[in-house]
């Protein structure tokens, strides 16, 4: 249900808007 | 002598010693031993195409999404903000200082200090609809998700209903500050729970330590 979702949390839950792959995780 | 030794500067590793490593624990939030691992860390990272103990861009890229040519919008912003000094590479210290925001035990405005500068993709001190619009748009294009214009632009509308409280069509950082305490989520991208246990996720560091903590 993407209206009830804002689109920050789109952006923060995306795998590029995450750094863990640094650790080579 | 002493000239050959600034000839060799800018191809001369930087070794850091007892005293840089414990400035940087100083003022972090992590140990001299975790500051150490990060150096690991660090090494890793910052040798995978040019060796010269810099991270380019292209290394950062390779790390994050194990690719060194593809365009990201977020690598972007996050080298722009690792990269304090504004010369196209990423010092240990800027690394440190970078990281230490990720941290789980980091203040929270720190990590929505970082979070506003990340999303304010032009530097103009808003997060406009038109970056909110290109951030999302970038997101379902990797993820190969498909959605109208319609429902796109819907939900931007409800987002920016609930965060921009002024209603002028851009996200001020109090606006920011005050939408992502409503949604502490939001900040979940901003800590790195691996930062907590650094040592043992590279124990290596142990053969080059300065300090037994």
């Amino acid at each position: 249900k993407p209206v009830s979702m804002n689109a920050f949390e789109l952006i923060s839950r995306s795998q590029s808007f995450n750094l863990e792959n640094l650790f080579g995780k | 002598g002493c000239c050959d030794f600034h000839k060799n500067k800018h191809h001369k590793k930087l070794r850091y010693g007892f005293r840089e490593l414990s400035q940087l624990a100083r003022e972090s939030q992590f140990t001299v031993n975790e500051v150490e691992a990060l150096y690991e860390l660090f090494k890793k990272l910052s040798s995978s195409i040019i060796d010269d103990g810099l991270i380019h861009k292209e290394e950062l890229q390779l790390a994050l999404f194990k690719s060194p040519h593809s365009e990201n919008l977020f690598l972007d912003r996050v080298f722009y903000l690792f990269d304090e000094k504004k010369n196209g590479v990423i010092e240990f210290d800027e690394f440190v200082h970078a990281l230490n925001v990720f941290h789980p035990y980091a203040p929270t405005e720190d990590k929505i200090d970082f979070a506003f500068r990340l999303y304010d993709l032009r530097q103009t001190g808003f997060i406009e609809r038109e970056e909110v619009k290109q951030m999302v748009i970038a997101i379902l294009l990797e993820s190969d998700m498909n959605l109208s214009d319609d429902l796109l632009e819907a939900i931007i509308d409800k987002t920016f209903a609930d965060a921009d409280a002024d209603n002028d069509g851009k996200i001020n950082k109090e606006e920011w500050k005050a939408f992502v305490l409503r949604h502490p989520n939001l900040l979940k991208n901003m800590t790195l729970p691996y930062l907590k246990d650094i040592t043992t996720v590279f124990p290596s560091f142990v053969f080059n330590t300065e300090v037994e903590e």
